[in-house]
């Protein structure tokens, strides 16, 4: 069955897209079909793939019943990779969809004939830097969330909040089988004490379930989206690359249990 | 009469909430009047200066039209500086604000006495990462919005969204007086060549509307929060209070049209 995964955080710049888009690159690259779903009316994961933002292309009717959402799925360029787009238009959505019955299962109930289908490994949500309907919709559609957190200090301030949220999300019932997959240590800069500081005390209060493979501070993974491209193809060598393809390494070993 | 002026920018972490602490702390240095007024249920400018996130804290019961803004004016500690803090369930807001009448103008009527009272020179309100209910009453009630940008290019294709914004916002009624006050470009590494591209490619869309003053990329701007100081406290002498200092005596170099 399909591993689903939202990458979110309300704090916003955290590099939930940057880590949305280069996971899902990587996971492709190891022979996993991947699904990548942006459900950020910044359409920022839809432009690093270098598609454009259609009008209509979203997943924005399929939360208002209005159409399949497995009609929206377009190819990535990249084997084993397909995504379905975001509109700016989706930030219309989410005053629609809150005026819809069962406004937070939108997402989940237009993913299931995907799930049903079978047909991805995985899939990955790029959630907006918010914790409104949009986000909420995908925290109750998937299994897992992973929290992409930079080695600043406001990042590391939200963190609870966003925790906080999660436990809600699961004892209200919402999605009871929802867990943290793990936080990713973002945009680590060794020169700084700061950076160190931060990952310190995350790693204090959360142990294990931060990830070991920290993602450098590094302007290749800025450069990449300007060329419409995941780090993987935009620089294979990369500090970034090899950085991603750890985390996916280190994803990939953790059990998931059924 | 007291300027007004909000810092928006849906992309996340451009350096709203940075942009708006060091300003109002330059302007208070510089013995001008000023309110910051924290909008995102984040509280990062709360937290930027120290303060706590206290429960009922917030411009939340203002907005619902239960309580006097001016009940919720905290001292910051800095002479000619006050803020009204936010808080977490601030986020809640926005759903309930949507229902009530005048949705948009909620903002606007609980700052009028405070206009009237006419003891601030300056009013900086900082934006959560959305163009939602919270960043749509920000808009509709002030005279100027100043839009930090990241030398990314991520928050380059952000631009153009926030630009229509601004222009509905005014040619639709709900502020025709709302003007763009400018852009200031953040975060610039001078090491790297993105940061340049984009500062040229946006002077050369937005030539005269961006500020002269580019904010560098300097880890002190990100320990300063952590000390709950402006950066003008924490490290006076810093590039970064340089550069906040110098877009402070831009910005009132600029003609403010009565
Ligand atoms: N490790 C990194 N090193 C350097 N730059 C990075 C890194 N990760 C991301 N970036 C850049 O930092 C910016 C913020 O990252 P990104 O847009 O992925 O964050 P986000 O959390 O998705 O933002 P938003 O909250 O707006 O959705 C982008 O311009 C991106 O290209
Ligand atoms: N010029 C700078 N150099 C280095 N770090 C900076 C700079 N400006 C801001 N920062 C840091 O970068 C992060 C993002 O900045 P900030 O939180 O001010 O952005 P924001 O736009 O308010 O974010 P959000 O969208 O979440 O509200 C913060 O951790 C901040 O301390
Ligand atoms: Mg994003
Ligand atoms: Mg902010």
């Amino acid at each position: 069955s399909t591993r689903s995964i939202a990458l979110a955080n309300q704090k916003g710049g955290v590099g939930k897209t940057t880590t949305a888009v280069s996971l899902a690159a990587c996971l492709a690259e190891r022979g996993k079909r991947t699904l990548l779903l942006d459900l950020d009316p910044q359409a920022n994961a839809t432009s690093a793939l270098g598609l454009e933002k259609l009008s209509g292309g979203s997943v924005y009717k399929a939360l208002l019943g209005g159409a399949r959402l497995a009609d929206s799925i377009r190819p990535s360029g990249y084997d084993n990779l397909e995504i379905i787009p975001s509109e700016v238009d989706l930030a219309v959505a989410e005053v629609d969809v809150a005026r819809t019955e069962n406004y937070l299962q939108r997402l989940r109930l237009a993913l299931m004939p995907i799930h049903d289908a079978n047909q991805y490994e995985f899939l990955l949500v790029d959630c907006p830097p918010s914790l409104g309907i949009l986000t909420m919709n995908g925290l109750a559609a998937v299994d897992r969330v992973l929290v992409p957190l930079q080695c600043e200090y406001f990042a590391l301030e939200g963190l609870a909040v966003i925790m906080r949220v999660l436990k809600q999300i699961k004892e209200s019932g919402a999605n009871p089988v929802l867990d943290l997959e793990g936080i990713v240590m973002t945009m680590f800069d060794g020169r700084t004490n700061l950076s160190q500081q931060v990952v310190n005390e995350v790693r204090g209060h959360f142990g294990e379930k931060v990830f070991q493979t920290v993602i450098p501070r590094t302007v290749r993974l800025g450069e990449a989206p300007s060329f419409g491209k995941p780090i993987t193809a935009y620089d294979t060598h990369s500090q970034a690359a090899v950085a991603y393809r750890a985390l996916t390494a280190e994803l990939l070993a953790q059990p998931w249990p059924s």
